[in-house]
């Protein structure tokens, strides 16, 4: 399983529809100040269900929907896709649904309204059917692997117990 | 199963230590657990001794050698159970010169298993990626995404 | 009192606001009394608003945005009640080369009136520094300080 | 008033007597990761009184004492001395004892044991004394002109009630 791209609408500060493919290796990502790159990231967590609004650095979860600026109104929903290629084609059963086939798309979208839709290829789900799809097609993934701007020191500063639960995910 | 977690814990703390050995260039460090009866409930506390130091309380590491331990541990966590892909936000903004080069060293040598995105202002940092986005904001409060440098080709018009 | 408070707050405020707009090229900023009516219990809150964004939230202003923001308050409260030295540790490690460069303009100016002790890693912020000491650790675990640079010589065998 | 030097033995990582002259404008700090430049930072804060053990980064008092290496053993004292030279030579006056003279010397001594000391030109006094000594000497100097490394942010963070105390500093 490989990370392919990350497309997302209406996320902060991406009022557009962006689309970034990832290669193998290290994908590097700059620019200036405020210019969003803290908030690509965000996206990315925001779709696998592991931030927080404390964490989105937000106060309300419809903090991520693009808020608007001097000249554009702000939007009503914001969509965000993972797309994943799968290098083995084992087809995964869900709950008597199947997903086969190469590619793996998990897609998070809000609305104002609060309301909150995930999918994986396009069929509904809730986010815990997310995480046994990724751990059933290999993906291994754990928020620890998320690191926040200027939270690497989060482990030293956790209680103890905090600190198991990291062990506990990698376990 | 508290069976997993032993076992997950010491594979984890080996790793730590052999990686924080290699970032520092010797010194110690590692985890401890609290109450070692108590498998399942049981406290983390952590450690860390840079090469020719005491033994110190982990509060008083500097910003830099704090920066660099935690991410031995991540990556020691990674030789274990190893991550599809992992997002680092300017972990390397504390760093000095010196230790932006074993950061970069240490992610190139990860990434054979692991993608990574990584966020920096530091130039070396953005010359050892293999694609390089730069994001914009040429309209006020907009974001958009341009591809900078792709695998194999040069610094050429690119960069 | 509360007049030599409202007299403070007032005039940090204006001054916080001018020197933001300079650091940003624009935008707006400010601190608001949460009880306009209890001058002496007061809380005080903050908004900032760089150029071309909608006015949000302090919490979703980026890394950079965020320690350039609180770096004006702190010169706008110099401005009104000059302090003789300051401390900086690593202030510009968010910062991207243009804000670096906006950051050390500023306190080259305080600078007339204030002491600055500013500890970097940032090659340009060195740059300004009339006096630079280095910090080593010849022998583990200690610290030796070693002056590098004099106000007056250029950078000959100095640095 | 101005800033001339920062003398220190046994401060942290300074175990041996140290000794920094500052010039006016800018004065730089560099070198490598762990080598002392926060620690040195730290000293002025300690000095001033300015800096609690959890400001300081240790967890007890004492943790500011050079805790030895593997080839030194630990100091039993530490101490820090501000020298500030006076640019009007207006003696002041503090509970009928005049400090006069160029030099205005704040210094501060901890022992193991716990026992500290504050002096002002070699005279004991007491942390308020030497906020009173400053004040009339004209530093004008308060808290928050230290900035701490990772601390920037602090102001946007604290509760809107602990705002309020840096304008009351500086009022
Ligand atoms: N919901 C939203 N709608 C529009 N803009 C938003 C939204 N949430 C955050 N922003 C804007 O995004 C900007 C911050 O972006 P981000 O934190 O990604 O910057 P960055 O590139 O990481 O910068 P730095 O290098 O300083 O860390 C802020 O200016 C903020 O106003
Ligand atoms: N009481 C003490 N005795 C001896 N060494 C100490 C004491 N307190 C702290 N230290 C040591 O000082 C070192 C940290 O120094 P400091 O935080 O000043 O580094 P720094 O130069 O600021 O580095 P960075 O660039 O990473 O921020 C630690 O390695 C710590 O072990
Ligand atoms: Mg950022
Ligand atoms: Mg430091």
């Amino acid at each position: 399983l490989r990370l392919d791209r990350l497309e997302m609408t209406g996320f902060k500060s991406f009022a557009d529809k962006t689309s970034v493919r990832f290669e193998e290796g290290i994908s590097g990502i700059v620019g200036p100040n405020g210019c969003g790159k803290s908030n690509l990231a965000d996206a990315i967590a925001w779709v696998l269900g592991s931030g927080t609004a404390l964490s989105l650095r937000g106060e309300k979860m419809d903090d991520v929907i693009f808020s608007g600026t001097r000249t554009r109104r702000p939007s009503g929903v914001v969509e965000a896709t993972l797309a994943f290629s799968r290098t083995d084609n084992e087809p995964i059963v869900l709950k008597e649904t199947e997903f086969s086939g190469e590619v793996l798309e998990i897609s998070r979208k809000l609305y104002r309204s609060g309301e909150s839709v995930y999918t994986v290829n396009q069929r509904r789900c809730r986010l815990k059917d997310i995480h046994s799809v990724l751990e059933e097609a290999g993906l291994g993934f754990a928020s620890y692997a998320l690191i926040a701007q200027g939270k690497i020191g989060w482990f030293l500063r956790a209680k103890p117990v905090e600190r198991r639960s990291v062990i506990e995910e990698a376990a | 199963s508290s069976e997993k977690f032993r076992e997950a814990f010491e594979a984890i703390n080996l790793h730590f230590n052999e990686i924080f050995q290699k970032l520092f260039g010797g010194g110690e460090c590692g985890m401890r657990l609290l109450d070692e009866e108590d498998l399942l409930e049981s406290g983390v506390d952590i450690y860390a001794q840079p090469p020719g130091k005491k033994l110190q309380n982990v509060r008083l590491l500097s910003g830099g050698e704090e920066a660099l331990t935690v991410f031995a541990l991540l990556m020691g966590i990674f030789t274990y159970r190893p991550s599809r892909f992992c997002v680092l936000d300017e972990v390397d903004a504390p760093l000095d010169d010196a230790n932006v080069t074993r950061f970069t060293n240490l992610i190139q040598q990860m990434s054979e298993q692991t993608q990574f995105i990584v966020i920096t202002h530091n130039k070396h940092t953005m010359k050892t990626a293999n694609t390089l986005y730069g994001i914009t904001m040429e309209e006020a409060g907009v974001s958009q995404v341009v591809s900078v440098k792709f695998p194999g080709q040069e610094n050429g018009d690119g960069s």
